[in-house]
């Protein structure tokens, strides 16, 4: 869940 | 950052520009839902608000203004340039993106990954993208004959999605990176493009034109 916080994707 | 993904990112940026050249070109937009468009627009913006709270990135940000300002003047030629605005088939691009709309927010109201005002509205953009391609879909389905442009415009816009979820396996394995909400979006997303793919892919070999039932 972490992860999808870091939004480094566009 | 993997080839896969800066390949989904150039295959979404060159449907983008398929599709400019396709309107700047022939002043025409027929074939091309405005419903689609809208939502796009609303995907971008409800996606892109963190330009101006997280750090910027040399790779990221330009790519979020460009999908930002191209939508935008998307959107702006089929409303209002005198010229194409009168292709827009108005009469078939019929789809109820409302209905979309709607059900993508109480979702991302519920199933996001922080309850936090920037972090639900890019929920609520991953659910929207995944859909806002159906009433371009069904346009499709209407249209006697789908120029090439077109047909090139959707498929490349199907690629986008289905390379990132190549991005997504490969970040799985690599960097034991996890992501459901975008993961499941995408799969979803990819397949409503299945039987478009289907009938692309079958013109393309046949060298015949791009017809859909």
């Amino acid at each position: 869940k972490e992860d999808d916080k870091k939004h480094d994707e566009l | 950052m993997n080839a896969f993904r800066l390949l989904a990112d150039l295959t979404h940026l060159l449907s983008i520009i398929i599709l400019l050249v396709k309107i700047r070109t022939t002043k025409s937009c027929a074939g091309i839902s405005l419903k689609t468009q809208d939502l796009y627009v609303l995907v971008f913006i409800s996606r892109y608000l963190d330009l101006f709270t997280r750090p910027l990135s040399l790779y990221n940000t330009p790519f979020k203004l460009v999908f930002l300002a191209t939508s935008i003047t998307i959107v702006y030629y089929m409303r209002y340039h005198k010229v194409v605005k009168q292709t827009y088939n108005k009469d078939s691009d019929t789809f109820k993106h409302y209905f979309l709309i709607l059900p993508c927010a109480v979702l991302a109201f519920f199933i996001n990954p922080k309850f936090t005002f920037i972090e639900v509205l890019w929920s609520f953009s991953i659910y929207l993208e995944a859909v806002a391609i159906l009433p371009q879909l069904v346009l499709l389905q209407s249209s006697s004959n789908i120029d090439n442009l077109t047909g090139n415009y959707v498929f490349m816009l199907g690629a986008y999605r289905a390379l990132y979820l190549l991005n997504w396996i490969y970040r799985f394995f690599a960097e034991d990176v996890v992501r459901w909400i975008p993961w499941i979006a995408g799969l979803v997303q990819t397949a409503l493009y299945a039987d478009f793919f289907y009938y692309y892919i079958k013109s393309w070999r046949n060298n015949e034109r791009l017809k859909l039932p």
